[in-house]
């Protein structure tokens, strides 16, 4: 494997995203990107990263290998590359180790990192194609916003989609709290926008901890997506370039 | 919980 990453910054911002869902995993490498699949400890949410080989300048995976890599140390490995430093990763066949390799664009100065790697024996989930009833898009520091704001009031989180709008709400020991957004576009600010595609009303609850933690991806990307139908996991998506993303499906919370 | 069973159900191991 020979992959460059104009970002370094970019893998940075993933792995602090998904760092305390999930602890050690494998990233899948072969000739169409770098991929993760990872479930969290509770086994109630799942986090699955493509990172295409197109986001990479040049990508080179002869043979499929397992990188299976202890995110903790990843993090600290990635937290000495600059901001502007431009990231390649390379492996050997049936590797002990990954090597990181950060260039600053505008000086001379070339870092190089080993971190060994760990056999993890991981289950891999079948992730279905899925038409989902409700489509939305929305600033992503506006939901982390909603997320944040209700979880000072409860545990978990309504969210109802209708013609209407999306309505996110709670209740709690002090009160409760609904957020209600419709669709709204915004031509100067495309990133403002609040987009809602429904095909038939959805209502569901989810754990507002999870959401709250998936939102440390809200870094990643303006937008983010969240696509619902009933009684399905949720899905929430972090667009990144070149048709890569980060994406974590949550299960809905059942009445007892 | 009714949330990992529904977790696995819809993400079966492949």
């Amino acid at each position: 494997l020979e992959a460059r990453l104009e970002q370094a910054n970019l893998l940075k911002k993933v792995v602090d995203a998904i760092k305390d869902l999930v602890q050690d995993c494998n990233f899948d490498c072969n000739d169409s990107g770098i991929a993760l699949q990872a479930m969290d400890n509770s086994h109630v949410a799942l986090v699955s990263m493509m990172l295409k080989s197109e986001s990479f300048s040049p990508f080179r995976c002869d043979r499929n290998i397992a990188l299976g890599i202890n995110l903790t140390s990843l993090q600290k490995v990635l937290r000495c590359a600059n901001s502007e430093d431009i990231l390649t990763l390379k492996a050997e066949d049936a590797p002990d180790v990954v090597n990181l390799v950060f260039e600053s664009a505008d000086s001379d100065r070339l870092s190089e990192y080993d971190i060994k790697l760990m056999d993890i024996d991981q289950e891999h989930l079948g992730i279905p194609e899925t038409e989902y009833a409700a489509n939305i898009s929305m600033p992503s520091a506006e939901f982390q916003k909603i997320c944040r704001d209700l979880m000072a009031l409860s545990e978990s989180v309504a969210i109802e989609c209708t013609k209407e709008g999306v309505k996110f709400s709670c209740n709690g020991d002090i009160g409760s709290g609904s957020v209600t957004l419709r669709s709204h576009t915004n031509v100067d600010k495309p990133e403002n926008n609040v987009e809602i595609d429904l095909t038939e009303p959805v209502a569901l609850t989810f754990s507002l901890k999870y959401l709250v933690n998936f939102c440390k991806a809200s870094g990643l990307s303006g937008q983010v997506k969240l696509c619902l139908s009933n009684e399905v996991p949720l899905l929430v998506e972090y667009g990144l370039a070149s048709n890569s993303y980060l994406r974590f499906y949550l299960a809905p919370k059942i009445g007892d | 919980t009714l949330q990992q069973i529904l977790l696995g159900l819809y993400f079966p191991s492949s």
